[in-house]
């Protein structure tokens, strides 16, 4: 498989590779992506931020960087770089207001492409944003990653939603990446009137998972307003300092 | 193309067929259309929801039903049936533990093998659960349909969301549906405490997708604890003599 062997090489400088994953979609997976890609890079670490999510690629907004187009150069494509994060997305390629009706193999075309081009230079972390659930798409993304340190799973708190991390788990372990721990996104909002926390979702059976699987419950993050008034804004919420940031680091 | 035809002739005692989509994933969309499923059926029609969120069918446990599976006679697959609507999903075909690695296309002949086999006998109303965004999945279920009556739209206030719905309606004329009607879903939430209503998400633009495209606002939900706790137990929110249920009406 020639393709995997240049992807081998492609990635040679990249320390760690971390996916970001969720067994269904809505519950925070790119922007807890995007925002953990910042914290490292404003760690002082060299970050790229692959946005792998075809159906949704909300990355390049996120960073306040949606108009942007990626250049090629002799080496090959180049990241757009913003907030001292590169970032690598299909977005980059597309034309905004027709909708995506790209088929699947044409777009999993794309996403090899941009692994086997993308010149991705001397990083310390990749962080891949795969597309939302167990199906065919996010397999053939992580089977074209040559390994990978690690999985970090994103969910709300309710059981539903947990039944899906089961199979995000069990999808991680079929594709040899170990799972690194679990985020519990939109746990509960503040009321700006009285302060009451109020939980947004039914709590479900996290503690059994966790043992389960034995995973770590990485950071437990609340519903807040702002983060989504800033990510209109190409702004992240990492960039405020408050409780949720120092969950992160 | 046989299959088309004998779809066809299969729904041939369908009267209205209404599609339900939604750009991104998370926003709602299977909960809107269990209820909407739900609602019909209480004012007296003959109803079918089918589940063709192939990555998430939720629908099931939605109606309490997830431990049921479809039985076949000599008419065919036999929907399952709950709280006065025939269901007709993936899930009372799947083993429950494991990651459903099933590839796209066998998910997709899954799809195209209910549309054929099932006997949908009669209805006032079939309504088709979409897999989320404007991808390859929707487009090939979209494709199966002999024809529809028009689709709704789900959605969040927020203009990233947003964004995504004019891509759905891109999406849906260019398969020939008309569509019905756009859905603000999780608009606010009621303080318990203190009865303060906070806004989780920024309002976006959202009368100008209206006034764009010609298409009415069919209903602005709250967002409401209420739901997820009922939906853990398979009860739908339309049970509840509130006000979101005289929205749905
Ligand atoms: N903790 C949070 N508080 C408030 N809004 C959030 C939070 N996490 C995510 N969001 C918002 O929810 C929406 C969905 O998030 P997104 O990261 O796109 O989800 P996914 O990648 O899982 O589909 C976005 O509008 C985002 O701004
Ligand atoms: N208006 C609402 N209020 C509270 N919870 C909601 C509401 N709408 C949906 N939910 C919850 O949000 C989660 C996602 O809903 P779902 O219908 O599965 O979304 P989608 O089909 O768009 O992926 C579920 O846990 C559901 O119970
Ligand atoms: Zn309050």
């Amino acid at each position: 498989m020639d393709e995997l062997k240049k992807i081998n090489e492609r990635m040679d400088g990249i320390k760690h590779k971390i996916v970001v994953m969720s067994g269904k979609g809505g519950v925070g997976k790119s922007t807890i992506a995007a925002n953990l890609a910042y914290a490292l890079a404003r760690s002082g670490k060299r970050v790229c931020i692959f946005d792998a999510d075809m159906h949704g690629p909300t990355i390049p907004k996120l960073f306040g960087v949606e108009n942007e187009k990626m250049k090629n150069d002799e080496n090959g494509i180049k990241p757009v770089f913003a907030k001292g994060v590169k970032i690598v997305s299909m977005d980059f390629l597309m034309d905004k207001d027709k909708p995506l009706i790209w088929r699947g193999p044409l777009k999993m075309n794309v996403i090899k492409q941009l692994f086997m081009e993308t010149d991705w230079g001397e990083l310390d972390y990749l962080i891949i944003d795969l597309p939302p659930g167990t199906g065919d798409e996010p397999l053939s993304i992580a089977q074209l990653l040559p390994s990978s340190d690690g999985a970090i799973i994103v969910s709300t708190p309710q059981n539903v939603a947990l039944m899906s991390v089961r199979r995000s788990i069990g999808f991680a372990k079929s594709v040899g990446f170990d799972v690194i721990g679990l985020v519990i996104n939109m746990a509960y909002v503040k009321c700006p009137n009285c302060g009451e926390k109020i939980a947004l979702f039914e709590r479900g059976a996290i503690d059994s998972v966790l043992k389960d699987f034995g995973i770590e419950l990485l950071a437990t993050l609340p519903f807040d307003p702002e983060i989504d008034r800033l990510a209109e804004k190409g702004e992240l919420f990492v960039s405020l300092e408050n409780d949720i940031s120092c969950e992160f680091d």
